[in-house]
């Protein structure tokens, strides 16, 4: 398992989110992880790739993907971008079917919270193959918005609707 | 030394890009 880039250079702070949930799938689905790196290299890529604290960040963080490219091998998702895409694509979608099904059944927890929140944060990911198809970027606004929604209703001892 | 510093950092902002691109197969 990669150990985690620390520490994060505050123009990084957005991209942590994406670099923890590849750690928590490191085990569970490296492809999954593989993608949410490849999503924070890119994108910190663009944020700053030329400040050193940056650039050192990046840097190890390629050396992770690296490492992790070689380690998955002959993976289609990881060969072929596009089997990579359906991968995360599904993936995220399941995530956000759960968390979904417990919404409506009125099955409010942590859990549903944090599902909601995670299919957000790999329907960002999905971004690297290209721009987001339309009910890709509506399921990411709305997943996003429910895990703030419930969260803030469970923690102000509300009953979400 | 401002501009060989400048030098250096654009050659390791280069080296990223192949990297990335190298790893996506992109070259």
């Amino acid at each position: 398992m990669a150990a985690q880039l620390n520490p994060i250079p505050p123009q990084f702070k957005s991209l942590q989110h994406h670099l923890r949930t590849a750690q928590e799938h490191d085990k569970r689905d490296p492809v999954v992880a593989y993608y949410c790196r490849l999503y924070a290299m890119q994108t910190g890529m663009k944020i700053d790739s030329k400040s050193p604290e940056c650039r050192k960040f990046l840097s190890k963080l390629m050396d992770q993907l690296e490492t992790q490219k070689k380690q998955l091998g002959d993976c289609d998702s990881i060969t072929q971008e596009i089997v990579g895409s359906a991968h995360v694509e599904n993936y995220a979608l399941k995530m956000f079917l759960y968390a979904d099904n417990e919404d409506r059944a009125g099955s409010f927890h942590k859990n549903m919270i944090k599902s909601f929140y995670t299919a957000s944060l790999l329907l960002d990911t999905l971004s690297v193959f290209g721009e987001l198809t339309e009910e890709n970027f509506q399921h990411r606004k709305y997943a996003r918005w429910k895990a703030t929604y419930i969260h803030n209703c469970l923690k102000s001892g509300m009953t979400p609707e | 030394t401002g501009s060989v510093g400048t030098s250096v950092a654009s050659t390791e902002q280069d080296d990223l890009s192949q990297r990335l691109a190298r790893l996506r197969d992109q070259v």
